[in-house]
């Protein structure tokens, strides 16, 4: 078994847990923040047989789409002297991120 | 070392981190959501020692038990038009869910 | 690819989010809870390239420090006969606990 701990957009993570039991996957939700824009996303734990992770791959690829989201940097030291106000940037935020890992052993207690 | 991510009902969690200090393991608590009913329940961390893989098991299988929820499936499209409203099922929730991760190295900074 | 799984207290994690970023790493964040003193700490998920798991771990070293807190055990049953009042005792908190565990596969959809 393998476990793909997969962070994904908020907008998204409904329709693909949606999809996943559609398929006959299970998961978990956890509510995450992202380090960089520190904006809330979900993190999925989805616990799957080897022979299907590749089925479960296409699900999160074709559920979860990549958006330009508009980040405006903290202000620095420098910055709250008024003069270099930093302006808005324009960040892609990735469909998903998934980190496969592997299960040693699963069980239903 | 073995990090046990284990999954149990809500109603379980308290009573299953006590009876783990008891016996001298540490854990770290995640709120999460399960993916099918979109109920609360809990994911713990348990990062124990290789040889007491075996005793943390049998805490977790002690304290945490099979429970019967009530699940009304949300409406779908064709639901709506008021013909079939989906009737509540019952669904079997497991005590617990553990998946076993191998620790490349556990640090204390 | 490695995950750190990193667990820190809530007063490191802004700081050692904001050095990570300015070091190249990305995070995610999960709030948590101390399974002994039930407090609320911080988890990160930082997965970082083989080569680069050193820098990261002396980055969580330097961010990250140990403190005192008081902890006041629940009373037992016996405590609530009003003779035996649990004392506070004072606990060490680590700097930072880090599993470091293999990633398979690192996937952006
Ligand atoms: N220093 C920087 N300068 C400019 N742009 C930057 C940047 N760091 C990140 N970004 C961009 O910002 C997006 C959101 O990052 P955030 O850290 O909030 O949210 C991240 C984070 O929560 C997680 N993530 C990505 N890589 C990770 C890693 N190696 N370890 C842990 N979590 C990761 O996945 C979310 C989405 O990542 P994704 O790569 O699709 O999208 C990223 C990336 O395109
Ligand atoms: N498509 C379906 N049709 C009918 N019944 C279904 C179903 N999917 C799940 N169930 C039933 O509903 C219970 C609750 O699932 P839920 O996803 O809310 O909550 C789950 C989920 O959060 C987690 N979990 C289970 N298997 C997982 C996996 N492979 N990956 C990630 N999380 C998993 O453990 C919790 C308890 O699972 P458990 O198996 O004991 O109990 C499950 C199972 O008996
Ligand atoms: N039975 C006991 N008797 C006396 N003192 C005890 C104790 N259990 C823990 N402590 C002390 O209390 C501190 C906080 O533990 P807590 O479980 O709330 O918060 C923990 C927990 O959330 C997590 N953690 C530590 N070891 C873990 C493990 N093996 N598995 C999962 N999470 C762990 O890291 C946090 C910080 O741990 P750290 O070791 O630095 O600091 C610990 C430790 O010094």
């Amino acid at each position: 078994m393998k476990l793909l701990l997969t962070i994904v957009q908020d907008t998204d993570a409904g329709k693909l847990q949606q999809a996943l039991i559609e398929s006959g996957f299970d998961s978990t939700k956890l509510s995450s923040t992202g380090g960089f824009l520190r904006q809330g996303n979900t993190t999925l734990l989805i616990g799957v047989e080897d022979h299907q992770v590749d089925t479960a791959k296409k699900i999160v690829e074709s559920t979860c789409r990549e958006r330009t989201k508009i980040h405006t940097p903290g202000p620095t030291i420098t910055d709250l002297e008024g003069m270099s106000a930093t302006r808005p940037i324009e960040v892609t935020v990735g469909g998903a991120i998934i980190f496969v890992i592997e299960v040693e052993e699963f069980l239903r207690l």
